[in-house]
């Protein structure tokens, strides 16, 4: 049977190839303002695939949102694959979203670390990394969430290739991050950088690296909170807002952190719901919830983005 | 397939920052193979961590020994797992 977006069902989990062919399905389906860009490949060479949303031509303002870096947090490439065709559908029918791309362009990466991804369905559910081979160690993998450019290698990182928050050996060692790090400098207009994640209902903003507050830190803050106004408006889910180091933990390498310092003002980290009691197995009945009250966060953070040019 | 017959996730709770280094050494022995979901950052934070089963016992002695509250969030985790399975086959069908 043919399969279309209106086949592809949002509330359950999926393999990476479903996804993909979803992908496919959305840009033929709302071509006029979809479309579907390869940045890179995987280092075992599955290729990274961005959605464009976009309702102009040239080099417009945009953002930047990412989900699934940590491969066992399905419940964000599952919130993406939502958004995606949210963003698409509402596109004429609701004035914020048709204002949203009249203004800016969006570009959606769902599944940030297919490697790890794949690895999760087939292997072992609980993989957080990357899968690439790390030279003098048995074990594999990179916490790509600790590999960036942004006080690499400080504070909040481990060192040792078996721990789930290794480093890496440099910045950008892993080809996913230095595929997103690309493709942002190229574009060269990236005005916000949201990236999703999920366990503990946390909205953070810069820094991770160290514990200083950012220069637009009053700002952020309120962007913050009203965002976690929206995501509770729907069903009562609670965030706390704040910077990494202030809500959670000192953790360096990460990527808003790199964001933010690259000049990118809007640089913000969703953790979606998950009480504590499923840890990263957020039952699928609850994939639809968590991506309605998600979007209504992103959806505050983008609009004063739209309207808040720098 | 690896499989987590018999893990289990604990929330911990510190009182104070000793306890919290106490729970830093934790982390710095892999051979428990323990899994941070929630690294130790400061009391006010709780400390979720996976634990197989061949570590349970050593941590559980860990830290009642030191005094170190705690509670079981996920029983089995293999449990939840094969539950998700189910639903994705469930699904696809």
């Amino acid at each position: 049977m043919e399969r279309s977006s209106s086949t592809f069902n949002y509330g359950t989990y999926h393999s990476l190839a479903s996804i993909y062919q979803e992908l496919d399905n959305l840009a033929s389906e709302y071509g006029n303002i979809v479309s579907k860009i390869q940045i890179g490949e995987s280092y075992e060479k599955r290729p990274l695939y961005v959605l464009k949303f976009s309702t102009g031509r040239g080099n417009r303002p945009a953002i930047w949102l990412d989900a699934g870096i940590h491969s066992r947090e399905w419940v964000t490439q599952a919130s993406a694959m939502w958004i995606a065709k949210k963003i698409a559908s509402d596109y004429g029918n609701d004035p914020s979203i048709t204002s949203l791309l009249n203004n800016l362009d969006i570009f959606l990466l769902p599944v940030a670390n297919p490697d790890g991804y794949e690895f999760t369905h087939t292997t072992n559910r609980m993989w957080r990394k990357t899968r690439s081979k790390n030279s003098g160690s048995l074990c594999i993998g990179v916490d790509p969430n600790r590999n960036w450019d942004a006080g690499f290698g400080g504070p909040g990182a481990s060192s040792n290739p078996c721990s789930d928050s290794y480093h890496g050996p440099r910045a950008n060692s892993e080809v996913e991050v230095k595929s997103v790090v690309d493709f942002i400098k190229n574009h060269g207009n990236i005005q916000a950088f949201l990236t999703l994640h999920s366990y503990s209902q946390l909205l953070m903003y810069p820094y991770g690296y160290k514990c200083t507050p950012p220069a637009d830190n009053a700002e952020l803050n309120t962007i913050g909170k009203a965002a976690a106004n929206s995501i509770r408006s729907l069903y009562g889910t609670t965030y706390t807002v704040g910077s990494i180091c202030s809500t959670i933990y000192q953790a360096s390498g990460g990527s808003i952190d790199w964001s933010y310092d690259y000049g990118i003002k809007y640089s913000f980290a969703f953790e979606l719901r998950d009480t504590g009691r499923y840890g990263f197995l957020l039952p699928a009945a609850q994939i639809i919830p968590t991506a309605e009250e998600t979007w209504l966060g992103l959806k505050t953070i983008m609009e004063y983005v739209r309207d808040n040019p720098y | 397939l690896e499989t987590f017959v018999g893990h289990q996730v604990l929330r911990i709770k510190t009182r104070n920052e000793e306890q919290l280094k106490k729970l830093r050494f934790l982390e710095t022995l892999d051979h428990l193979e323990l899994d941070f979901w929630l690294n130790p950052s400061t009391p006010a934070l709780p400390v979720d961590v996976r634990i197989p089963a061949h570590s349970l016992q050593a941590v559980k002695i860990f830290l009642e020994s030191h005094g170190i509250e705690y509670s079981i969030l996920i029983e089995d985790l293999q449990v939840i797992l094969d539950r998700e399975k189910q639903d994705i086959v469930a699904s696809q069908q």
